[in-house]
């Protein structure tokens, strides 16, 4: 552990709080991507398994816990709860083409192939295009609501703090995944046309909307 | 062989 992956996890944690409490504050998901939201839901399924398999902390342990049981929560209260207030139509990014391509390079590039890994690999590979369909419909609306911003420059930056924590890790520990490392840049290069918009507006004060 | 790497990231 060090201060990169422990900030990572952190920032990672504060954007999935920030969306839930945005959420249950507000009693309305307007703005969210439920499809984005299903994605994560699937992500944190198929990479924490191993919940059930092995125990490597107490820390590792109740993060995953913590992690998934907000996924669905969050889930449950765009499809259910708030169901009324959930922008479908400008929700409309066709999952499957990220999910079915992703399933694919799964099967073929991983570390070693057995259920569990390959499930694991699904989900890093997921993980670094599940926003996709939230920065989809922000495109197509043209705006966000501040708070909105807020959880995407958390969930943004958690990925870019894992990567310091990689080179960390390879220099002190010798250790690197290139799966997990590759996919980690592809996943904060998504973000980074947000974190300009971020950057020289939101944070002066403006709020995030798109040049029609 | 199994050449996985241990998951102790999130």
């Amino acid at each position: 552990m060090n201060v990169f992956r422990l900030t990572g996890d952190l920032s990672h944690l504060a954007a999935i709080i920030i969306l839930l409490l945005k959420i249950w504050k507000s009693r309305s998901c307007a703005g969210i991507s439920g499809k984005s939201q299903i994605l994560f839901a699937l992500v944190f399924t198929t990479r924490y398994l191993d919940l059930l398999t092995s125990f490597i902390s107490l820390y590792n342990t109740s993060m995953k816990i913590i992690y998934v049981g907000c996924a669905y929560a969050t889930v449950y209260l765009i499809y259910a709860k708030f169901r009324a207030t959930y922008d479908g139509n400008h929700d409309t990014f066709r999952v499957e083409f990220l999910v079915v391509p992703v399933g694919g390079l799964a099967f073929l590039v991983n570390h070693d192939f057995s259920p569990l890994e390959i499930l694991w690999t699904f989900s890093i590979y997921l993980e670094s295009v599940a926003i996709l369909p939230q920065l989809f419909m922000i495109s197509k609306t043209g705006e966000a609501e501040t708070i909105t911003t807020h959880y995407l420059f958390c969930l943004g930056v958690y990925r870019a703090l894992y990567l310091f924590n990689w080179i960390w890790r390879f220099y002190f520990e010798g250790f690197f995944d290139m799966i997990a490392i590759v996919a980690g840049v592809v996943q904060t290069i998504l973000y980074c046309d947000f974190f300009y918009l971020y950057i020289t507006k939101v944070l002066k004060g403006k709020k995030l909307s798109l040049p029609a | 062989e199994d050449d996985t790497v241990p998951k102790d990231e999130l």
